[in-house]
């Protein structure tokens, strides 16, 4: 499903080339569940971004379901990151004038999904991350957790394909944390593909495999 | 050195009156290390923000040297901040335009330390996290952990009696989270008063007592 060969990351300054991903070969069938790990710094987010169409290799190739997807235009990488992937980001990124509602609502909105059904669906999942109180309320009056679960509710509403999780835990408490990770371990069980950032060895460990990251390559 | 007697925090709308904290009562020893825990929207948060003078209480009093600072002007409350306290944010609040070492020299250019000393200090925290490389870039092109790293140094550089630091290893891994928690065991064992609100049992531990915050109340 995913096939990454030999790409790097650099950004370049007017004196040197900084390296973030060097030479990343990488393989990832329909239906696993991958951790990535590693420390701080070590390029575990941009891979994360390259894979979600949301950020460019420098060089390289990487093919999404066979598809030569680092070739396509801005706009066609947009529509597949659409269609297909569910992001959860590192920093939440909700939209600040939209409720909580509203945020989980709007992948369902581009897909298309009817009023009622959305509806339904917006409902469930405010239901199960017991945020119901919270659905009109804006970005700014949750608290740190009640951020990271609604980026997670967001990312899910529209049963994507594919499912990338950067840190999906990093600010809830350890019974909630292990709630998500049940609740992916389920989707992952109904056919999602689930690539996971975390720094947490007991959730790396819901996974099928761990890859680790250290300085931008993949620890062989 | 801290006392809250009796603390409500309340978000009044049209309809009715959110309680997030519930007659809080708190004595704090200057020297101590105290934990504070508990779920999603506890109200760790918002009490780290009253303590920190960042939020005034609904009702209530708080005294911080025995002075009732919830009498006290904005602007009041904004010099005792900055001369007393270091605070690490949930959401680390850097200043995008200004750099890695910018944003560490801050609190020291408040304080008036002259530039050879601020220039030690930068650079003494610059080295010990392992950031020397970033000191001239700008928050965005920082990692989500060297973010929260360059949020610590900014909250210690100023050597501040109190430190409030609310969930400051969420994106760090496991060892650097250790590193951060000895360093802050250190400055304790010097004379700095620490609160911190983690999740993380394990660095919850390193203090001498840890407060559980459920539903905006201590729980005994
Ligand atoms: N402006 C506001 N209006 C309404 N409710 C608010 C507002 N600001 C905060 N709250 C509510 O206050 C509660 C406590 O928030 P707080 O950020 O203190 O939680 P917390 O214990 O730090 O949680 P976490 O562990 O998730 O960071 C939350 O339920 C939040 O929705
Ligand atoms: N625009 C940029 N210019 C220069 N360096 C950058 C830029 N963007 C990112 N970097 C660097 O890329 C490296 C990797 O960042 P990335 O966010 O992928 O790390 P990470 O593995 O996710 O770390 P963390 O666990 O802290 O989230 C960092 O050292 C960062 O400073
Ligand atoms: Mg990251
Ligand atoms: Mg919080």
């Amino acid at each position: 499903m995913i096939r990454l060969e030999e790409i790097d990351k650099y950004y370049s300054s007017k004196f040197q080339r900084i390296f973030v991903l060097k030479g990343i070969n990488l393989e990832i069938e329909q239906g696993e569940f991958i951790s990535i790990m590693g420390p701080s710094g070590a390029g575990k987010s941009t891979l994360l971004n390259i894979i979600g169409l949301l950020d460019e290799p420098s060089e390289g190739a990487y093919y999404f379901y066979d598809e030569p997807v680092h070739k396509l235009k801005e706009k066609k990488k947009t529509e597949y990151h659409r269609n297909h992937i569910g992001f959860i980001f590192q920093a939440y990124h909700l939209i600040e004038d939209l409720t909580v509602y509203e945020n989980i609502e709007t992948p369902l909105l581009y897909k298309g999904v009817k009023g009622k059904e959305r509806k339904a669906i917006v409902a469930d999942l405010l239901d199960r991350f017991n945020i119901v109180a919270k659905k009109d309320l804006f970005p700014q009056q949750l608290s740190g957790g009640q951020q990271q679960l609604v980026g997670i509710a967001r990312a899910i509403a529209g049963k994507p394909n594919l499912l990338l999780a950067d840190e999906p835990t990093g600010n809830l408490h350890t019974d909630q944390g292990k709630m998500i990770m049940d609740l992916l371990k389920q989707l992952n069980e109904e056919g999602m593909t689930i690539i996971q950032v975390t720094h947490n060895q007991e959730f790396a460990n819901y996974g099928s495999k761990i890859i680790n990251i250290v300085d931008g390559m993949v620890e062989e």
